[in-house]
C-alpha cells in the first residue's frame, strides 16, 4: 500500500534524474563522452543547453504538465493536457522539440487534440511523458491503452511511437505492482513480435531519438545491469538523445528497483521545485487510480 | 509554405521575436540591412561636413511558414512592428517551394 | 509585384541609387555580401602572408515594385551599374504574393 | 530557374563551396546572418552579469541554378552542412522568374 505510493514516487523521480544526468551528455558520442568525462555518473548540468546541475528539460517538463492537468481535473481530460502543453511552451521552456512543438501549435490554431499520421512522427517525444499517464491508470489495462494513445497522438500519430508508449506503459505498470525481471522481459517480447525493428538483442549502441533506437538503449541497458544506478550510467554514457534515453530507463527502472535504490546523490542535486513537486504528482496520481482500492 | 519577410526598425526586434515565439514559431533567420525611403536618414557629422546618411539600418526577418499561418503571423508582425512613425518598414510574402532541414534531410512542413 | 534583386559592385550603389529614384521608385533595401564567381579576389597581405580573397564585397539592392515597372527597372539597373568587367554582377526577378506597410497596414501596391 | 537559399553553420562554408564547384556551380552571394531556431546560443560575460545570446551567427548561401539541378545541389549542400547537431541549418527553394547578367545584358540561364 504505502510501497505502491513509494514506487511510484521513484518512478516518477526516476524520470527526473534520468532527465537531468542525460542532458550533460545529449547529442554526444560515446568517444566524446569518454574523452570529456571518462565515464559520467553525476549530475553536473552543462550539456547543450547550458543547464544548471539538477535542472531538468522537456522530459521532466511536459510529464508535469500532463500531470498537472490531470490532478485538476480529478480524472483523464484531455483538453486540459492540451492545454497545459500550450501554456507550458508559451512559458518559453529551456528546450522543446520540433516535432512537439508543431504538435502544440495545431492544437494552439485548430484546437484538434490529434495530429494526422505523419512517416516523420516516429520519435520518442509521446514515450517520455508515459510516467504519469502509467500511474494514473494504474489497475486498469483499457484505460492505459485509451489514455496512452490519446496523449501519445496531441504530437506523435506513428505505429511505432504508438507500440513504444503502451509497451513502456505496461512496464512500468507492471514494476509498480511487483513484476520480476522475467515478466519485464515477456512484454518487451511482446513488442518486438509486433513490431521486430524494435529487437534489441543485438545492441550496436544506436541511441538516437527515433524511438526504435531509444527503446533498444533502454532495453538493453535495463537487462544488462543489476541495478538503478548502473542502468542510467550505462544508458547516458551512450549519448545521443541521452535524456530522454536517460529519461524512460528512469521511470522504468525508478518504478522496478524501488525508492532506496536511488542514489542520494542524484537527489539531492537535483532541482529542489521538481523533486518536490514530482513527489507530490506521483502520491496524488496513485490515489486517483483505480489501484488505489488497493491503498 | 510561403516565405515572409518584414523590414523593420532594429530596436522592434525584440518585440516581434516575442510575439512569433508566442505563435509557437520555430524559428527564423535575422540580417542587418539598410533602408531607403520615405523617411529621411539624419545628417552626421563626418570629417568636419555635414552628410545625409540616406541609408537608415533596418532588421530583417526572414521566416518560413505553412501557408496557412501566413495571415496570423502578418497580423502579429504588423503589431507589433508598428509605431506610427514614417519607416516602420514593410512585410513581403513570397512563395517557397520546397524545404529541408539538413541535420536530418527531413522535407516541407516537418523542416520548419 | 516583382521582387527585383540586383547584385553589383559596391562603388555603384550611388549611380544605380540615382537612377532608380529618377523613375520614381519609393524605396529599397540594401545588404552587404559578398560574391564568388568568375571574377577572382585579389590577393591580399594578411599577417606578412599572401592571402587569396576569394569572396568579393558586393552590395545587393533588393525592391518590390509593381509588376508593369519590372522591365524599366532593369534596364536602368543593367545599364547604370555596366562596367563591362568580370563581377559586374546579376539582376533576378521573382514573384511577390502579398505586400504591406507596416506603419499604416496599407496592402499590395499601395503599400510600395 | 530556382534559388536555392542555404543556411549554415559558418565554419561549413568552405566545405559547400568545395562541393559545389565540384558540381560545375559558376557563382554564388553569400551573406552573414543570425539564426534563432532550436539550438541555444551560449551565455557571454558582459560588463560583470551573465547574458544569453539568442541569436547565433550563420552564413547564407544563395545561389541560382537552372531548374533541372535542384535535386543534385540540394542532395550535395546537405551532405556536406550536416554535423547531425542541432542547428546545422536549412535549405529552402523558391522560383526565379527572370535572371541578367549586367555585365553583358544576358537573360535567362546564359546569364548563370
Ligand atoms: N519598394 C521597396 N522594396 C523593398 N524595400 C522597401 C521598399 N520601400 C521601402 N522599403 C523598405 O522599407 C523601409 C521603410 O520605408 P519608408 O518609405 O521609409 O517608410 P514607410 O514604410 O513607413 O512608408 C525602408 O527603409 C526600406 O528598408
Ligand atoms: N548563380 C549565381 N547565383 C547567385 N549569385 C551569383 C551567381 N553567379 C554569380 N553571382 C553573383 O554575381 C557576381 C558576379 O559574378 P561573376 O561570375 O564574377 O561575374 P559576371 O556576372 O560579370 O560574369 C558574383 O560575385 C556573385 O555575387
Ligand atoms: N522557419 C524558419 N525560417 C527561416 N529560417 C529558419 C527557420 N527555422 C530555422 N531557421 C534557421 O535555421 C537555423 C537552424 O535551426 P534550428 O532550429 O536551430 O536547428 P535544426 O534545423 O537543426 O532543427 C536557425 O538558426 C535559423 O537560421
Ligand atoms: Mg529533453
Ligand atoms: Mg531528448
Amino acid at each position: 500500500a504505502e510501497r505502491l505510493i513509494e514506487r511510484a514516487r521513484a518512478c516518477f523521480l526516476g524520470l527526473a534524474l534520468g532527465d537531468a544526468l542525460g542532458a550533460t551528455t545529449e547529442f554526444m558520442t560515446p568517444v566524446e563522452i569518454r574523452m570529456k568525462f571518462k565515464v559520467h555518473r553525476k549530475i553536473r548540468g552543462g550539456g547543450w543547453l547550458g543547464l544548471k546541475p539538477g535542472q531538468v528539460t522537456d522530459d521532466t517538463e511536459m510529464s508535469l504538465a500532463l500531470a498537472r492537468a490531470l490532478l485538476e481535473q480529478g480524472g483523464w481530460n484531455l483538453q486540459a493536457v492540451a492545454e497545459q502543453f500550450l501554456a507550458w511552451m508559451r512559458a518559453k521552456p529551456v528546450d522543446i522539440g520540433a516535432t512537439v512543438r508543431r504538435g502544440i501549435n495545431r492544437y494552439r490554431r485548430s484546437g484538434e487534440l490529434q495530429t494526422p499520421y505523419n512517416d516523420w512522427d516516429a520519435g520518442n517525444g509521446a514515450v517520455m511523458r508515459m510516467a504519469p499517464v502509467a500511474i494514473m491508470t494504474l489497475g486498469d489495462d483499457e484505460a492505459l491503452v485509451r489514455c496512452a494513445l490519446e496523449q501519445a497522438r496531441l504530437t506523435h500519430n506513428h505505429p511505432l511511437s504508438d507500440a513504444g508508449c503502451l509497451c513502456v506503459g505496461r512496464m512500468v505498470q507492471a514494476a509498480l505492482l511487483g513484476a520480476d525481471r522475467f515478466r519485464l522481459h515477456q512484454l518487451t517480447r511482446g513488442l518486438v513480435a509486433e513490431h521486430p525493428n524494435f529487437r534489441f538483442n543485438n545492441y550496436h549502441g544506436q541511441a538516437s531519438g527515433y524511438v526504435v533506437e531509444t527503446l533498444q538503449t533502454v532495453f538493453h541497458y535495463l537487462f544488462t545491469t543489476g541495478s538503478f544506478e548502473e542502468c542510467l550510467i550505462g544508458v547516458v554514457n551512450q549519448g545521443g538523445d541521452a535524456d530522454t534515453t536517460g529519461a524512460i530507463a528512469g521511470m522504468i527502472a525508478g518504478a522496478f528497483y524501488g525508492l532506496g535504490a536511488l542514489p542520494r546523490a542524484w537527489l539531492r542535486r537535483l532541482d529542489r521545485k521538481v523533486r518536490e513537486e514530482v513527489e507530490d504528482a506521483a502520491e496524488r496520481l496513485v490515489r486517483l487510480s483505480p489501484a488505489r482500492e488497493r491503498l | 509554405m510561403k516565405r515572409i519577410e518584414c523590414i523593420i526598425k532594429p530596436f522592434k526586434l525584440d518585440d516581434v521575436k516575442g510575439a512569433l515565439t508566442n505563435l509557437g514559431i520555430s524559428g527564423m533567420t535575422v540580417s542587418e540591412v539598410r533602408g531607403f525611403g520615405r523617411q529621411k536618414g539624419h545628417t552626421e557629422l563626418y570629417r568636419g561636413a555635414e552628410y545625409q546618411i540616406d541609408f537608415i539600418p533596418k532588421v530583417k526577418i526572414d521566416l518560413v511558414i505553412p501557408a496557412d499561418q501566413v495571415d496570423e503571423i502578418i497580423e502579429a508582425v504588423q503589431k507589433e512592428a508598428c509605431t506610427g512613425r514614417i519607416g516602420d518598414g514593410k512585410i513581403f510574402v513570397s512563395d517557397i517551394d520546397q524545404a529541408m532541414r539538413i541535420r536530418t534531410g527531413e522535407t516541407g512542413i516537418d523542416s520548419l
